[in-house]
């Protein structure tokens, strides 16, 4: 599975494996794709970023997945769409174009302690592993931890609880490495976080229920993306804000980022509605992905196209 | 390893915002260890709650005391999980 034209994308995988197919992605297309260490997480593991880059201080997009561990879908979607961004540069013309202009930042496991987790000792884990300091429950959901209206609506302060937001903002290692690598990277125009599930696009805000000064267009955007990712095998996506379309959540990813001035910031959810919830069959990796990546090229060729 | 032998997922759909408050109220009741995978939030989201064994009868009475319409989306979860960790291996073998 060292070749990423045989690695089997249709599987769930080990860490391990996952990191064997960045491997073998990285190999394979040498001039394209770069692997970088942004930092480790609480256990010590590595987070690897896969760079898509044709050239030197590039504006960038950066995509994420599996900041909740149970979600195997989004790692193993993420995976797959790395793998055809780096086959698709020099043939489709929109992601050769996108990838002559902007670097792509692509994190596959976003806690990788987690997933180790859920694969060995708890299916249904979905925090990071960090000892929470005088209790006996671990982990802190680190999609609460970033700061974005921290400790608000919508976040536990209980560390029993899978919505502990943690003691501060960014106390989560996890977080705070890719907090860092975006502040000093300081030309990321695009984010986009991968969840799953119930087939959700959505855009900020999550720690307040008010539009984003943006509304119109991340809307507009984000209503093109589902229609394309819809386009495939018919797959329905409600779009809107986190808070008009699911419920108020605060520390979330996009939040900040919106915050901070990235105006494209985006979080998909996933298939499935209503069969398997976490537990989606293997057989439903590649359609989710294949789908998922028309998405996302709605997404980025609107970052490329619209700059700011 | 943790099992989940006996847990089912429960496909909730609340029809009005008291229902909502009663699977919010639901939420709050930690003894039961439920574990929502979508949340009580308005009705235009059904919710999925995973519920262990012995939690089964309480809520499901909960459920059908308020005459909120539930249905069983995962009937055992444990046996999707062994199905999902087999096909793994057998992947892993080929």
């Amino acid at each position: 599975e060292r070749n990423s034209a045989t690695f089997n994308y249709a599987t769930y995988h080990t860490l391990d494996n996952l990191f064997k197919g960045l491997d073998a992605i990285v190999l394979d297309f040498k001039s394209l794709v770069t692997k970088q260490q942004i930092g480790t997480s609480t256990e010590g593991r590595p987070l690897y970023v896969l760079k898509f880059s044709t050239g030197a201080s590039r504006p960038a997009i950066w995509i994420d997945a599996g900041i909740h561990s149970r979600e195997w879908i989004t790692q193993a979607t993420a995976l797959w769409v790395g793998y055809k961004l780096a086959t698709d540069y020099g043939k489709d013309a929109s992601i050769t174009s996108l990838l002559n202009k902007f670097d792509v930042y692509l994190l596959v496991v976003t806690n990788p302690d987690g997933y180790v987790y859920s694969h060995t000792a708890d299916r249904m884990w979905r925090k990071t592993r960090a000892p929470n300091s005088g209790s006996r429950c671990i982990g802190v959901d680190p999609n609460r931890n970033w700061n974005a209206g921290f400790g608000g609506p919508g976040a536990s302060s209980d560390p029993c609880s899978d919505s502990y937001r943690g003691p501060s903002a960014e106390s989560a290692v996890e977080v705070k490495n890719i907090a860092n690598f975006i502040r000093s990277h300081g030309k990321i125009k695009g984010f986009v976080s991968i969840h799953s599930y119930s087939q959700l696009l959505l855009f900020p805000y999550g720690y307040k229920c008010t539009n984003p000064a943006h509304y119109t267009e991340l809307n507009t955007v984000g209503r093109s993306a589902a229609a394309a990712l819809s386009s495939l095998y018919g797959t329905q996506y409600k779009v809107g804000t986190i808070c008009s379309t699911i419920y108020q959540a605060s520390g979330g990813s996009i939040d900040w980022t919106y915050d901070i001035g990235i105006k494209y910031s985006f979080a998909f959810e996933l298939r499935d509605t209503g069969r398997y919830g976490f537990l989606l069959p293997a057989t439903q990796i590649l359609p989710t992905a294949q789908e998922t990546y028309l998405g996302l090229k709605k997404i980025m060729e609107h970052v490329r196209d619209n700059p700011y | 390893v943790k099992t989940f032998v006996g847990h089912q997922v429960l496909r909730i759909k609340a029809s009005n915002d008291d229902q909502i408050k009663e699977l919010q109220a639901l939420e709050g009741l930690t003894h039961l260890e439920l574990d929502f995978w979508t949340e009580p939030a308005n009705i235009d989201n059904p919710v999925d709650v995973r519920v262990p064994f012995h939690s089964l009868q309480s809520v499901k009475s909960y459920l059908e005391f308020n005459n909120i319409e539930y249905s069983i989306m995962i009937n055992d979860l444990q046996t999707v999980i062994d199905s999902e960790k087999q096909e793994m291996e057998t992947d892993n073998i080929k």
